[in-house]
């Protein structure tokens, strides 16, 4: 969990593999 | 099509690798910095802190895997802004390395030693003269990209550094925008999901003012410790500033008259609308800007915990 918060606050160019 | 200081055609990696070294120091760099230990990461590398093997300083090198970056170009664009964007609230440039055979990019830059604002942010209160006058500090800076039709398009706190002396400086250039001129506009989402303007999470054509509302949510940041929606998910968060536009802001009636006025110049959803650096400079509220060297305390708790 901790690992997906921190991955929260990554920038993303264009789009994220969550799009 | 890429996002870069001029607008890239698609280079291929040989043009980016020329192009990296083009920009680079000649000299093996791995002789000349002694790495001290790890400072933190991002999407695009790791951060450490080192020393020169010559001088008696610390400095802070990106390094980044080149195999793995998603956007090289980009990183051709945080070196050519490093290097001629020179501004007293902009992180300080001094080398960068191609490590060929380790296919690695080093760049090196000043050290702040007092840390990211967002471990300040999250680890302690701050008042609105030490708001203000993080805000006025960051404000001449994102004046003085925008004068020079740059956009930053990352503003949060993890890219605002901070100096033991209260000294308060932008970072990560690596995804600016370079507008060819005042009316020139962008479309690829660029930023962090939740500092992400409304024009910018609907896909539209933006521009500068899109720092503008990054800037009101890292305030709230500073309000709050964290900004609207991070306990959601990336996608639901962008969803609800896309349809909800200005966030609420938690126990708004405490905030002086001043401050929720330069809030709501910051997170004004119609682009025109929005407030300008311009504006914001010479806004009621940074007439309450407290010493930056109050800021001490807080960097010295939040080391702390």
């Amino acid at each position: 969990k901790k690992r997906f918060q921190r991955k929260k606050r990554y920038t993303i160019v264009g789009s994220a593999y969550w799009m | 099509v890429t996002d870069g200081m001029a607008k890239k055609k698609n280079l291929t990696d040989d043009e980016i690798h020329a192009g990296l070294q083009r920009l680079a120091s000649p000299g093996d760099a791995s002789s000349k910095y002694q790495i001290q230990k790890k400072l933190g990461s991002g999407a695009s590398g790791n951060v450490c802190m080192a020393k020169p093997v010559d001088a008696d300083a610390v400095v802070a090198i990106k390094m980044m895997d080149l195999n793995n970056q998603p956007k090289k170009e980009l990183l051709i664009t945080e070196i050519e802004v490093m290097k001629d964007y020179k501004h007293p609230n902009i992180v300080n440039f001094l080398d960068c390395y191609y490590l060929s055979e380790k296919q690695e990019l080093w760049v090196v830059m000043e050290y702040l030693d007092g840390g990211a604002l967002t471990d300040v942010v999250t680890e302690t209160i701050m008042n609105e003269g030490q708001i203000a006058a993080v805000s006025r500090e960051c404000l001449q800076a994102l004046d003085y990209l925008h004068e020079k039709h740059c956009i930053h398009r990352d503003i949060k706190s993890d890219n605002v550094l901070l100096g033991m002396n209260g000294t308060v400086k932008l970072t990560d250039f690596g995804f600016c925008a370079q507008l060819s001129g005042d009316s020139a506009k962008r479309q690829t989402m660029v930023g962090t999901p939740y500092w992400m303007a409304p024009e910018v999470v609907s896909r539209k054509h933006y521009g500068k003012k899109v720092d503008i509302w990054s800037m009101g949510i890292m305030i709230i940041e500073m309000l709050e410790g964290e900004p609207p929606y991070l306990n959601e998910t990336p996608l639901k968060a962008i969803y609800r500033i896309a349809t909800k536009g200005k966030p609420d802001i938690k126990n708004a009636e405490k905030l002086s008259p001043e401050l929720k006025d330069f809030l709501d110049r910051c997170l004004e959803v119609e682009v025109e609308k929005r407030a300008d650096t311009q504006e914001l400079l010479q806004h009621k509220f940074l007439t309450k800007a407290r010493p930056l060297t109050t800021l001490r305390p807080l960097i010295v708790a939040a080391k702390q915990a």
